[in-house]
């Protein structure tokens, strides 16, 4: 462990606490994609299947578990609790055009060709676009409550930090991960439009992300 | 198959 890879990882605990806290105290999910949180409780699912093969510390078992939790708690409160505030409207990104790609992508390159390996390496390669629906729902409604920019904020963050993490694996212990950091550094180019936005728009003080 | 790397992380 080591503080890049820590810090990455409270960040996106925070981010996702951000979010179910924000549905739940509002009792709104407006401006958020539902379709992106079934991605990444997909993500989560497809990934952690070794929570009860593979124990490697009480922190990673913990987390995952804690991940799991809130993010199919997120999905429950988006489509069912508070589903009238859903805009179900402006969330119309066609996810089949992710799912489809990436599990195909999983099948063709992976390190392993076993069913636990498969739905690791379709894990990595979603969560690198699991965020597009909620990001193309922005710009379809051309803004965004400034709590939700915060919470994509802390999203983005965490897997810049994994990549600071994986550089710094690799100097000091030759880990490298080459399907996690191909998909890492995808993932975090698509917040850098967001970053951009976010650092000269909402840290200004303004009370809502609007697009131009 | 080349070797998997460790999975220890989130």
């Amino acid at each position: 462990m080591n503080v890049f890879r820590l810090l990455g990882d409270v960040s996106h605990l925070v981010a996702i606490i951000i979010l179910f806290l924000k549905i739940f105290r509002s009792k709104s999910c407006a401006g958020i994609s539902g379709k992106s949180q079934v991605l990444f409780a997909l993500v989560f699912t497809t990934r952690y299947l070794d929570l009860f093969t593979s124990f490697i510390s009480i922190y990673n078992t913990v987390m995952k578990v804690v991940f799991l939790v809130l993010s199919y708690a997120t999905v429950y409160l988006i489509y069912l609790r508070f589903r009238s505030s859903y805009d179900s409207e402006s969330d119309t990104f066609r996810v089949e055009f992710l799912l489809v790609p990436v599990a195909g992508l999983s099948f063709l390159e992976n390190y392993d060709f076993t069913p636990i390996e498969i739905l690791w390496t379709f894990s990595i390669y979603l969560e690198s676009v699991a965020i597009l629906p909620q990001l193309f729902m922005i710009t379809k409604t051309g803004e965004a409550e400034s709590i939700t920019t915060h919470y994509l904020f802390f999203l983005g963050l965490y897997r810049a930090l994994y990549l600071a993490n994986w550089v710094w694996r690799y100097h000091t212990e030759g880990f490298f991960d080459q399907i996690a950091v191909v998909s890492g550094v995808v993932q975090t180019i698509f917040y850098c439009d967001f970053f951009y936005l976010y650092v000269t728009k909402v840290l200004k003080g303004n009370s809502k992300l609007t697009l131009p | 198959d080349e070797a998997v790397p460790t999975k220890d992380e989130l």
